[in-house]
């Protein structure tokens, strides 16, 4: 038996949003420790890894380990019926062909069950090695899906250029060039406007703007956003999702052909 | 400029 409980619909909501343009499906495997996602886009140039920890759902029981393959686009439209202020359950039995997707109202008057049914996905999982990154950027998380959707207007790609004084990002192409340079912060007052970069070594890294962009869906979720870079390997972006988990999104720099 | 494949750089499980 299978059972997790959130007290709110509109995070489940905002983590969908934030996956669902990249992927079509995708596989959830539950254990007692709580809910994995990872799964490469439609085109293989990024992926997707979610975890939300058992301890950060309302109720949470996982008798034996499950994996639910759902088809991103069916669970959109059921989640569409649950108000943001609804508790949402997820159920299934195990080795069941089906998942349950329960809203109740906050008074309780009305209660709702959807059933989907689950799909075999034959999903290779990808080991990611621990990597000590040579840039750390944390920034807010509005800011960095801004620089995106602005820098996207000049080119496909966008240059993340990283020095401890800051990190500039640029792109040029027919229009002309554009650059957006962000000092790091001292003494704000706010945690989540600061900027900080936490760097060992300064790194310039090309990366398409389109995928960028894509990530920048899981902004609702986080008021920062964590940028980790070093020569040659993927970039993270990481959101975290308060008291529930994280949503990593790993992406090769563009190479020189 | 070339958009290498994610798999490329990790290894499957």
């Amino acid at each position: 038996m299978f059972e997790a409980r959130l007290n709110n619909a509109t995070t489940l909501k905002k983590i969908l949003d934030a996956i669902k343009d990249l992927l079509n499906e995708g596989t959830f495997d539950c254990s007692d420790s709580g809910i994995q996602l990872q799964a490469m886009d439609n085109s293989h140039v990024s992926l997707v890894s979610l975890t939300l920890r058992s301890d950060g759902f309302d109720k949470f029981r996982c008798d034996r380990n499950l994996s639910m393959g759902m088809n991103l686009g069916s669970m959109a439209k059921i989640l569409k019926c649950a108000n943001n202020d609804d508790t949402v359950t997820i159920k299934a039995q195990d080795n069941a062909d089906t998942v349950t997707f329960m809203f109740e109202s906050q008074n309780q008057e009305k209660v709702s069950d959807y059933e989907m049914k689950l799909m075999n996905l034959d999903q290779e999982h990808l080991g990611i090695p621990e990597t000590d990154y040579s840039c750390v950027v944390r920034m807010p998380a509005m800011e960095f899906a801004r620089i995106c959707r602005d820098l996207a207007q000049f080119s496909e790609s966008v240059v993340i250029c990283c020095t401890k004084e800051g990190v500039k990002f640029s792109a040029s192409g027919d229009v002309g060039s554009a650059n957006v340079k962000l000092a790091q912060t001292f003494n704000v007052d706010k945690e989540e406007e600061a900027i900080v970069i936490e760097m060992q070594e300064p790194v310039v890294l090309t990366f398409a703007c389109r995928y960028l962009n894509a990530f920048t869906k899981a902004t609702p979720l986080s008021n920062q956003v964590q940028l980790s870079m070093s020569a040659d390997v993927p970039l993270v972006v990481e959101y975290r999702i308060a008291e529930l988990g994280h949503i990593r999104y790993y992406l090769a720099p563009k190479i020189e052909d | 400029m070339a958009q290498p494949s994610i798999a490329s750089y990790f290894n499957t499980r």
